[in-house]
């Protein structure tokens, strides 16, 4: 089964 | 002061289509140089990014930066007042609490105007690394639209494979499966319908479809979209504005596929 993962684990807060 | 002019409504009604239903409230930063917004939505699986430069409005003035808190749904209702070729002028003084929509028919006949009241809203920015992407993939934004609502009827992701075969994209559900495949075109008969694919690597992602549908409500402002992959990255999904800018999207995989 595939997971959603998040855009915070990609992009860092500026 | 901050004052703006777009030069006809219907531009800004299909932003807001194009955006509403991810992001509820969000700020629009105004500069000398235009107008920005980012926001993700609630569940932070995706951002909207959006640049209009100021050198594509009729009119375009900031004196001090400004940053608008603006529940988009009070806006998209505002807007519906608007009649497609009014002009939109958006003002607002310096330490005024609102922002006032002035909109004016072609032939100077009617104006009217609506004042919303501006929120404070505590918004975290993302910083997005500038990726070279696996593949890049330029195509009809309405045969996209096309491919993520057929697909929708089977399943909740879809499966994007970029490969030397061409773009694939596949979705598996409890009734069955299904997919479409896109190759280069060749021949340059007619450019707006070409399909452009530049592939520096083969990559394969899933997406949420869900979210590729709330993206395509920007088909109406750009007749060509561009997609861009990278494995283990958000996929990008940009319209372009011709000259005033773009709205882009960015979505996070589903992994351990």
């Amino acid at each position: 089964v595939a997971n959603q993962s998040r855009l915070d684990t990609f992009f860092k807060a500026k | 002061m901050f004052e703006a002019r777009f030069p006809e409504a219907l531009l800004l009604k299909k932003i807001l289509e194009s955006v509403k239903d991810l992001v509820q409230d969000a700020n629009f930063e105004c500069t000398e140089s235009g107008i920005t917004l980012q926001a993700m939505d609630n569940a932070h699986v995706s951002l909207v990014t959006l640049l209009l430069r100021g050198e594509g409005f009729d009119l375009y003035r900031v004196d001090k930066p400004e940053s608008l808190g603006i529940n988009l749904n009070s806006m998209s209702k505002i807007m519906r007042c608007a009649a497609n070729n009014d002009t939109v002028t958006l003002d607002k003084l310096e330490g005024a609490d609102t922002v006032r929509f002035l909109f004016e028919s072609p032939n100077a006949d009617r104006m009217s105007e609506f004042h919303l009241k501006l929120m404070d809203i505590d918004s975290e920015t993302l910083e997005i690394p500038e990726s070279m992407y696996h593949a890049e993939i330029e195509l009809p934004s309405a045969e996209l639209r096309r491919i993520v609502s057929d697909l929708s009827t089977m399943g909740d992701s879809v499966r994007i494979s970029v490969s030397k075969e061409g773009v694939r994209f596949t979705v598996r559900g409890d009734e069955g499966s299904g997919s479409v495949i896109l190759r280069q075109s060749t021949g340059v008969d007619k450019p707006e319908e070409a399909i452009h694919i530049v592939m520096n690597e083969p990559v394969e992602q899933s997406f949420a479809l869900k979210y590729l549908n709330l993206f395509c409500k920007a088909a109406p402002l750009s007749a060509r979209v561009q997609i861009k992959l990278s494995k283990d990255a958000p996929l990008l999904v940009n319209f372009s504005m011709n000259n005033i800018g773009y709205l882009s999207y960015y979505l996070a995989p589903k992994i351990g596929d």
